[in-house]
């Protein structure tokens, strides 16, 4: 473990802790894309697979209980419980158009051509664009609420935080993993955009608002 | 052994 990773961690704690905390005091999912939200779900699942097989620290699995948790229990909130506030209109992003080439970049790039290997790799690959919905619904409505940009630098922070670690890994321990570094550098690009405007907007008190 | 690297990280 070192900084970047711990930082980066806490990083993705804080944003799931905030779209929660959003959802909740405000009893509304409006502005949040549960496409999003279902593709995270999926990560988690194809991800953690191994939660029980293959034990690495009391930190590693109580993280992964929490992100599994949280994020069934994110979907559960926007499709059920706060279903009335769903703006299922601007979700409208194809998820298909994400699915179907990540799992077909995991079954052909991929380190071993085992189950929890390509599940693994799928789970990489789909967490590296399963933000596209949510950023795409911005685009549509023009805006965000700002606990949602809020969130979304968070989400965006943590993988890039990830990339300071692999770099980190790579110098002091030698460890690589071409596979998460080159997605994981794919899903901190598709977020700059959208730095761009919550460091110039939110960070000076403005709302984020799209040009239109 | 070398830790599989991708395999302790979240």
């Amino acid at each position: 473990m070192n900084a970047f990773r711990l930082v980066g961690d806490l990083c993705h704690l804080a944003a799931i802790v905030l779209l929660l905390l959003k959802i909740w005091k405000s009893r509304s999912v409006a502005g949040l894309s549960g496409k999003s939200q279902i593709l995270f779900g999926l990560v988690f699942v194809t991800r953690y697979l191994d939660l029980v097989t293959n034990f690495v620290s009391p930190y590693n699995t109580i993280m992964k209980v929490f992100f599994l948790s949280s994020s069934i229990a994110t979907v559960y909130l926007i499709y059920t419980k706060f279903k009335a506030t769903y703006d299922g209109n601007h979700d409208t992003f194809r998820m298909e158009f994400l699915l179907i080439p990540c799992a077909l970049l995991a079954i052909v790039v991929n380190h071993e051509f085992s189950p929890m290997e390509i599940l693994w790799t799928f789970s990489i690959y789909l967490e590296a664009v399963a933000i596209l919905p949510q950023l795409f619904m911005i685009s549509k409505t023009g805006e965000a609420e700002t606990i949602t940009s809020h969130y979304l630098f968070a989400l965006g922070s943590y993988r890039g935080l990830y990339i300071m670690n692999w770099l980190y890994r790579y110098y002091y321990e030698n460890n690589f993993d071409v596979i998460a570094v080159v997605a994981g550098i794919v899903q901190t690009v598709l977020y700059c955009d959208f730095f761009y405007l919550y460091i110039t907007k939110v960070l000076q008190g403005k709302k984020l608002q799209l040009p239109a | 052994e070398k830790k599989d690297p991708k395999k302790d990280e979240l």
